[in-house]
């Protein structure tokens, strides 16, 4: 079955929408398993320097990606490294916090924002 | 402490001194300038009690080194911002020299002022995002003001040992500086 999060999931990559009944869910999610509104943690993750992507398009399935990209995120924000979207991973995300990506993931982002701004400049 | 890629900081002579300016099209008006001002020279101050380096308000903004103003969504650089919460600001690595907060928050100074649960305290954000001015990315210490999420009502300004030790290894320490961590050393060494 294929959970759905009942509420309407926003579209920003820097807000996480989620309600209390739906950590359950998330965090028994693992590799493979689909759930609506994963993809709006993707996007965040992407936003954030964790998850490479061209597209700008992401899925609701739980891949070795967003996985990949869990690891890195926890690691990085001293959280415990369980590759899942545990309810501490998922309460970090909704805390406000700066629009700089966490940069030692993801050295090329940072790079965009050097040529962003000299070719402003 | 975590460095931008490139390791980039300012690159003039020590002891140097940095210029800053707020936009007077892009201020916020559920705040004093007094208040704003205020708060952002405290925030210069902590950094500039531990580095070689110090800040000067100008009135002149084209001119200063570090720009700062209040945005609402998208503001030109390619990062909008998102409305209350999310994102509270940007800034960015040197020699740039642009600080970007988010006008949709509620942005305060003393949290017994106000009664809202999604108070943003500014001197904490302000400090940060200087950290990122001066060349510090985000730390994974969650003490430190380089750490990048803070809740609505928390207040972290006060530099931590690892925003010390990032921000000096960069431009060196400021002569004047003795730290609670160096004065422990100090005893630990003695006592030894």
């Amino acid at each position: 079955t294929t959970p759905t999060l009942a509420h309407t999931l926003t579209q920003s990559a820097t807000k996480i929408a989620i309600t209390n009944r739906n950590i359950h869910s998330l965090n028994n999610a693992g590799r493979g398993t689909k759930i609506t509104g994963i993809s709006q943690f993707k996007r965040y993750l992407h936003r954030f320097g964790y998850l490479q992507n061209n597209n700008i398009s992401f899925s609701d399935e739980f891949d070795a990606v967003l996985e990949s990209a869990l690891f890195r995120y926890q690691r990085n924000l001293g959280l415990q490294v369980t590759g899942k979207l545990d309810s501490n991973t998922v309460s970090q995300m909704i805390t406000p916090r700066c629009g700089d990506p966490d940069t030692n993931t993801t050295p090329h982002h940072h790079n965009h924002v050097h040529k962003t701004r000299l070719t402003k400049n | 402490f975590v460095f931008f890629p490139g390791k980039p900081r300012w690159s003039r002579s020590m002891p140097m001194t940095l210029t800053y300016a707020f936009s007077r099209e892009n201020m916020i008006h559920s705040l004093s300038m007094k208040e704003i001002r205020e708060a952002f020279q405290r925030a210069f101050t902590r950094w500039a009690s531990v580095i070689p380096v110090s800040f000067v308000e100008v009135s002149d903004f084209e001119l200063t080194d570090i720009k700062i103003g209040f945005y609402n969504g998208e503001h030109g650089d390619g990062e909008p911002f998102d409305g209350v919460l999310g994102v509270l600001a940007h800034s960015f690595s040197p020699e740039i020299g642009r600080l970007h907060l988010d006008a949709a928050e509620t942005w305060a100074v003393d949290f017994r002022s106000t009664t809202s649960e999604v108070a943003v305290d500014l001197e904490s954000v302000a400090t940060h995002e200087i950290g990122h001015l001066l060349g510090l990315s985000h730390s994974s210490v969650k003490e430190a003001v380089m750490y990048p999420s803070l809740r609505p009502r928390d207040k972290r300004a006060d530099l931590n040992i690892d925003d010390i030790k990032g921000v000096q290894s960069l431009y060196g320490s400021n002569p004047n500086f003795r730290s609670e961590w160096s004065l422990e050393s100090d005893m630990s060494a003695n006592q030894g």
